[in-house]
């Protein structure tokens, strides 16, 4: 038998709608220790790996590792059926062929069941090294989103290049180029929010190109969190991640655009 | 000129 709780259920509704575009289904890896799910997009460019904790939920009962093969697009449809503010339980048996999902409001007037049939799903799982990256940048996720979108309005192939001082994104495109750069916070400034602030740590200065239609994908998951990390070294995806408080993370890694 | 690389070069199949 598994269970779980989320008093939000909202944010698994924002975790489903930032998978939902680039990978069309895939397997919750229920155990003892939380949920995992791994996917790559139909064209094998990018990764995306959920990793969510069980002390994130209020409820997590985990009696045999469980595998729930779920077809996100059709999740969606029932989790838009879920109130704003419903907390949200999820139930499967060891070898049932559905799970159910069950929305209740806040002052439980109102409880919601749905059964998703759920799929088999060959899918081969890829282990992602433990690696060290030249460069890390933590920097608010909005403006992450905003530089993704705006800049491919120019171009569909962005340049990430990163030194000590600064972040710069570069496009070109048929009507021209540009770049836009962020410079590091600076450490001694002690107003202001944490995560407004833009902080690279980095080892080696390291620049690559990247195509920014998966990128704009993946900040579908700005909702999910204030800041985003960027990951990057030489010749190695870029690793794009949004931390959840004490429920987890998504990650996307991107295959960098690599000489002919 | 570049092509897009794909992402299981990168990572070890399981």
């Amino acid at each position: 038998m598994f269970e779980c709780a989320l008093i939000q259920g909202e944010l698994f509704r924002k975790l489903i709608a930032s998978v939902q575009d680039l990978v069309q289904d895939g397997n919750f890896m229920c155990d003892a220790n939380g949920i995992s799910l791994q996917g790559m997009d139909s064209s094998h460019v990018a990764l995306v790996a959920l990793a969510l904790k069980k002390e994130g939920f209020v409820e997590y009962r985990c009696d045999r590792d469980v595998t729930l093969g779920i077809n996100f697009a059709n999740l969606a449809k029932m989790l838009k059926c879920m109130g704003a503010k419903d907390r949200l339980s999820i139930r499967a048996q060891d070898e049932g062929d559905s799970a159910s999902f069950v929305f209740e409001s806040e002052d439980s007037s109102r409880v919601s069941n749905f059964e998703l049939k759920l799929m088999q799903i060959d899918q081969e799982q890829l282990g992602v090294p433990e690696t060290q990256y030249k460069a890390v940048i933590r920097m608010p996720s909005s403006e992450f989103q905003r530089i993704c979108k705006d800049l491919s309005a120019i171009g569909d192939t962005v340049s990430i290049s990163v030194t000590k001082e600064a972040v710069k994104f570069s496009v070109g495109g048929d009507i021209g180029s540009g770049d836009m750069s962020l410079r590091q916070s600076e450490s001694g400034d002690v107003d202001g929010d944490d995560s407004e602030k833009v902080m690279i740590e980095l080892e080696e200065p390291v620049q690559q190109n990247f195509a920014l239609r998966y990128l704009n994908n993946f900040t579908k998951a700005t909702a999910l969190s204030k800041t985003v990390t960027l990951s990057l070294g030489t010749d190695m995806p870029l690793v794009t991640e949004y931390k959840m408080d004490n429920l987890g993370s998504i990650r996307y890694y991107l295959a960098p655009k690599i000489d002919e | 000129s570049q092509v897009q690389g794909k992402i299981q070069k990168y990572f070890i199949k399981q």
